[in-house]
C-alpha cells in the first residue's frame, strides 16, 4: 500500500489482493472494501497515505468486534491445578507448542506436567517426552493404543500429587468431520470437568497459519465438542499469513492467544492484533 | 457450491427468457467467489476467469435453454482439463534402486506418505522398499518411521540423528543395492520454502542420490500460500509428483488446482486418512467437482 496513491478503483483492487492472498476469506475482504468506500466518501480521503490507518483500524475493529482491544492472556488459576488441553486437526504443531509453553510457563516459576493424549499415532509418545526433557517437566503416559481419557484422568491425578500448576494435555489429530473422534475428544474434556473446578481452563485449539477457508469450519466444529477458549497460530514464520482469524474472532469471538513462529522450543509469542495486521500487508 | 450461487442468476434470466451480457458477467462473478471460498489462489481464479469469459459469451451459452446449466459445464470442463488426467504412475530406474524422495512444509504428512507408498509398492506392484530416515531434527522423528516400519515389516534405513542427512540418503541407496531392495523412499524433514539452508540441502540430497521421484506433499487445507509453497519448492528440485493428503477431510481442495496451474506437475496421489492402506490414485474430476461444491 504504497504513500500517495490515488484511492480509486485500482487502490481497491489491490487491497482486495492482499487481503485475499492473506487468507483473510472473500466475503470479509468484500465487506471491508464497502465499508471502506462509504468511509474514503465520508471522510472524502484523496491520497492512500490516509488509508493505511483507516484500514489497519478497520481491520483490528474486525478483530475485536465491539469488545474492547484487550490481548486476551491464558486465563490460569490462582491456586490449584489449572488444566490445558490442545485440541486440533493433524499436523498442525500441538505436541510442539506443548513443549513451547511448558517451558514458558516453567520459565514464570510455575510447575508443569505434561499428559501424553495422543495414544494412537506411531512415535507420538515419545515426541512429547523429548519434549519434556527439554522444557525440563514430567510426562504421564500409558501404553501407546490404551484410552486417551484414562491417561488424562492420570495426568490430573498425578499433577495434584506432585503440586503441579498447570497440566499441559495432548491430544491426536484429527480431522473435525470424523464424528466418533470429535466424541472421543468431547468425552477428554468431560473428564478434564468431572475432576478439576473449572476445568479445563484452556482449550487452545491450535490453527496452521498455511490452512486456508477450512480453519473456520475447523473452529467451528472443535467449539461445538469442546468450547474453545483460544487459538494458538502456528507456522507464522511461513509465507502464509493465518488472515482467517480475523473472521473466527468476529464470528465466533474466538480469541488468539499465542503465536508459533518456529520450530525452537522459545519460538512461542503472545498474540498481538496490530502487529499480526501489520503483517498482513508486509 | 456454484450451483446454488447461480440460483438468482438463473432464476432472473428464466423470467427474461434471454440471457445479455449483464446476466453472463454475474455468473462469472460468482464462479469467481466460488472458487475463492474453495481456496483457490486468486491470481490461478484471475487467470481461470478469464478463460471461462469467452466460452461463457460465446453461443453455447447466451442461445442455451438452460443457461445456467451451460455456464457450470463450461466451468466444470475447463476445471478437469486445467488438472490434467490421471497420473498415478510410479517411476521405475532402468537400474535398482528406484529412489523416490518426499518433500514438503511441516505435518505435510511426508512421515505418513512414505510408509503408505511402500505399502502400495508392495502389495500392488510386489516391489521390495527400503524406507530412510534422513529427519534428524523433529522430536522421535526416526522412531516415527521405525514404528511404521514395524507395522508395515518393512525395513528402516537410520544412521541417527547425528548424521548428516545427506550421508544417510547416500548409505541408504548403497544398503539397498547390497540386500536388493529395489525401491529406496527417503523421508525428508518438514521445512519452509524461504529456508534456504535446508532447501539446500535438499538439493544437496537431489544431486547425491538423482532420484527418480521427488514428490512435494502437500494438506489439502493449504489456503492462498499454495502458490508459494509450490512454485518454490517446485523451481529449486525440479519435483516430478504431488501428494495432497488429508482430502478425507471436508476442505473444497482449491489449492490442488492452484498447485497444478503454477507447477503442471501432476497430483499423483491422495492421502485419504491416517491408515498405512489409505492412499488413492488422485482423480482430477472429482477434484473438480469437490473444488466447485
Ligand atoms: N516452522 C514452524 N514449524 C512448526 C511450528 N509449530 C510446529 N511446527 C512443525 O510442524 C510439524 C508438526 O508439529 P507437531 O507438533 O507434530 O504437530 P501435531 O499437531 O502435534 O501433529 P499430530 O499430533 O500428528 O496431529 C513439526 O515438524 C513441527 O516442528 C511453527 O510455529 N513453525
Ligand atoms: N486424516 C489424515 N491424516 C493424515 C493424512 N496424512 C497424514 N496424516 C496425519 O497428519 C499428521 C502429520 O503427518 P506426518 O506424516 O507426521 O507429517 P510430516 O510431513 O512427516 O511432518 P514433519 O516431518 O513434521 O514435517 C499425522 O497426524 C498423520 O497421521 C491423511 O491423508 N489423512
Ligand atoms: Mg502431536
Ligand atoms: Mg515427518
Amino acid at each position: 500500500v504504497a504513500r500517495y496513491r490515488k484511492v480509486d478503483e485500482d487502490f481497491f483492487e489491490d487491497l482486495e489482493e492482499i487481503l485475499i492472498s492473506a487468507d483473510v476469506g472473500v466475503t470479509a475482504v468484500m465487506d471491508l472494501i464497502d465499508d471502506l468506500k462509504m468511509e474514503v466518501k465520508r471522510r472524502n480521503i484523496k491520497d492512500s497515505g490516509e488509508m493505511k490507518e483507516v484500514i489497519s483500524e478497520k481491520l483490528v475493529d474486525i478483530y475485536y468486534g465491539d469488545k474492547d482491544e484487550e490481548p486476551e492472556k491464558l486465563q490460569l488459576h490462582e491456586d490449584g491445578l489449572s488444566v490445558i488441553l490442545f485440541v486440533g486437526v493433524n499436523g498442525v504443531g500441538k505436541t510442539t507448542t506443548i513443549g513451547k509453553m511448558a517451558h514458558q510457563l516453567k520459565q514464570e516459576g510455575k510447575k508443569v506436567i505434561l499428559a501424553a493424549g495422543d495414544t494412537f499415532r506411531a512415535g507420538a509418545i515419545e515426541q512429547l517426552e523429548v519434549w519434556g526433557e527439554r522444557a525440563g517437566v514430567d510426562v504421564i503416559k500409558h501404553n501407546a493404543g490404551s484410552d486417551p481419557a484414562a491417561v488424562v484422568f492420570d495426568g490430573i491425578q498425578a499433577a495434584r500429587s506432585r503440586g503441579a500448576d498447570v497440566l499441559l494435555c495432548d491430544t491426536a489429530g484429527r480431522l473435525q468431520n470424523k464424528v466418533n473422534l470429535m466424541n472421543e475428544l468431547a468425552k477428554v474434556k468431560k473428564v478434564i470437568s468431572r475432576e478439576v473446578p473449572n476445568g479445563p481452563q484452556e482449550v487452545l485449539l491450535v490453527l496452521d497459519a498455511t490452512t486456508g477457508q477450512n480453519a473456520m469450519s475447523q473452529a467451528k466444529t472443535f467449539s461445538e465438542a469442546t468450547d474453545v477458549s483460544g487459538i494458538v497460530l502456528t507456522k507464522l514464520d511461513g509465507t502464509a499469513k493465518g488472515g482467517i482469524v480475523l473472521a473466527i474472532r468476529n464470528e465466533l469471538q474466538i480469541p488468539v492467544k499465542y503465536v508459533g513462529l518456529g520450530e525452537k522450543v522459545t519460538d512461542l509469542q503472545a498474540f498481538d492484533a496490530h502487529a499480526f495486521v501489520y503483517g498482513l500487508f508486509a | 457450491g456454484l450451483a446454488e450461487r447461480l440460483q438468482g442468476t438463473i432464476q432472473r434470466i428464466k423470467g427474461k427468457g434471454k440471457v445479455t451480457e449483464q446476466d453472463v458477467k454475474e455468473m462469472t462473478r460468482e464462479v469467481r467467489l466460488a472458487l475463492l471460498e474453495a481456496d483457490v489462489n486468486f491470481k490461478v481464479v484471475k487467470d481461470f476467469v478469464k478463460r471461462i469469459k469467452e466460452r461463457a459469451v460465446g453461443q453455447e451459452v447466451m442461445e442455451s435453454l438452460t443457461p445456467g446449466q451451460q455456464v457450470i459445464k463450461v466451468v466444470k470442463d475447463e476445471l478437469t482439463e486445467l488438472m490434467g488426467g490421471e497420473q498415478s504412475k510410479i517411476a521405475v530406474a532402468d537400474r535398482p534402486p528406484t529412489v523416490i524422495m518426499m518433500v514438503g512444509l511441516q505435518g505435510a504428512g511426508k512421515t505418513t506418505t512414505t510408509g503408505k507408498l511402500a505399502n502400495l509398492l508392495r502389495k500392488k506392484y510386489n516391489r521390495n522398499p527400503l524406507l530412510v530416515a534422513a529427519d534428524v531434527y523433529r522430536p522421535a522423528a526416526i522412531n516415527q518411521l521405525e514404528t511404521l516400519g514395524k507395522q508395515l515389516n518393512m525395513p528402516v534405513f537410520s544412521l541417527g540423528t547425528e548424521a548428516n542427512p545427506v550421508d544417510i540418503a547416500n548409505q541408504a541407496i548403497e544398503q539397498a543395492k547390497a540386500e536388493h531392495q529395489d525401491y529406496v523412499i527417503i523421508d525428508t524433514a518438514g521445512r519452509l520454502h524461504v529456508d534456504n539452508d535446508l532447501m539446500d540441502e535438499l538439493e544437496q540430497i537431489k544431486s547425491n542420490v538423482n532420484p527418480d521421484e521427488i514428490f512435494l506433499v502437500v494438506d489439502a487445507m493449504t489456503g492462498q500460500d499454495a502458490v508459494n509453497v509450490a512454485e518454490s519448492f517446485n523451481e529449486q528440485l525440479d519435483v516430478t509428483g504431488v501428494v495432497l493428503t488429508k482430502l478425507d477431510g471436508d476442505t473444497r481442495g482449491g489449492a490442488a488446482l492452484s498447485i497444478k496451474a503454477v507447477t503442471d506437475k501432476p497430483i499423483k496421489f491422495a492421502g485419504m486418512g491416517e491408515k498405512l492402506d489409505e492412499l488413492e490414485a488422485f482423480h482430477p474430476e472429482r477434484m473438480a467437482s469437490r473444488i466447485l461444491g
